[in-house]
């Protein structure tokens, strides 16, 4: 079982 | 007053077409520096950043910096009816509630003017950092595209490994179990036709297929791209845009629960 990681869990908004 | 004439309209074509199946609707942003799009896909997995810098227009007028809201694919039928060939225009008035494209054949005997609502789009423009990656890896993009393509046929993830030997696209599935290996090789006829592989560290990463297979319709922009990767950062997935820019694509690994 993989967990799908988000882009928000990387990069920050502006 | 937004003025953008490009010579090679047919760029922008194989743009939307590239962008229309993971982005709705999304912010065009005009500049000095050029025409720059930022958006993540539904689902907040995958991002898209494209740029098309000004030195690539024949005409670039931008008095101001501008947000055009668009709905991708409203917007790839409308480009759609430019020829390949065809001269493309961008225009809007600063406070415009519609955007024109014009297209000119090559040789100016028809000309026409397509315009298409804006909207208003609340997005959030995320800060993507320098990064350096653990492995780089450039290959024809056809080949990476077929490798997607196959591999999604067993599987529903790719496991992207970098050694020494060369970099491994792993899937597995149902009926059994998927292994393509590219070792770097610069031998060939074409530079278009080279893999290179540069690897700091060994690195293995999985992602959804489904994405990657959306980013390979990026494919008819460029003959390479470029795979960058690092443990614990998003893949990047690159198409240089002619000599003008290019388009990245970003995709969050899968990790173990």
């Amino acid at each position: 079982p993989c967990l799908q990681r988000r882009i928000l869990d990387y990069f920050n908004e502006n | 007053m937004l003025e953008l004439r490009l010579v090679q309209g047919g760029l922008l074509k194989k743009v939307l077409d590239s962008l229309k199946d993971l982005v709705n609707d999304a912010n065009f942003d005009c500049s000095a520096t050029g025409f720059s799009l930022q958006a993540m896909d539904s689902s907040h997995v995958a991002l898209v950043a494209l740029l098309l810098r000004s030195e690539g227009f024949e005409h670039y007028r931008c008095d101001r910096n501008l947000s055009l809201g668009m709905n991708l694919s409203n917007m790839a039928k409308m480009l759609k009816c430019a020829g390949n060939d065809d001269i493309v225009t961008i225009k809007a008035d600063d406070a415009a509630d519609s955007v024109t494209f014009m297209f000119e054949s090559p040789n100016q005997d028809k000309i026409a003017d397509f315009d298409m609502k804006l909207m208003d789009i609340d997005s959030e423009h995320l800060g993507i950092p320098e990064a350096e990656f653990q492995a780089i890896v450039r290959m024809p993009s056809a080949e990476f595209a077929r490798i997607c393509k196959d591999l999604s046929t067993i599987g529903d993830t790719v496991v992207i490994s970098v050694t020494k030997e060369g970099v491994k696209f792993s899937t597995r599935g149902d009926i059994g179990t998927a292994n393509i290996v590219c070792r770097h090789n610069t031998s060939v006829d074409k530079p278009e036709e080279a893999t290179i592989i540069e690897m700091e560290e060994t690195v293995s990463l999985t992602f959804a297929l489904r994405y990657m297979n959306s980013f390979t319709k990026a494919t008819p922009l460029a003959n390479q791209v470029t795979i960058s990767l690092s443990s614990d950062l998003p893949v990047v997935v690159e198409y240089k845009v002619a000599e003008m820019g290019h388009i990245r694509f970003y995709l969050a690994p899968k990790i173990e629960e």
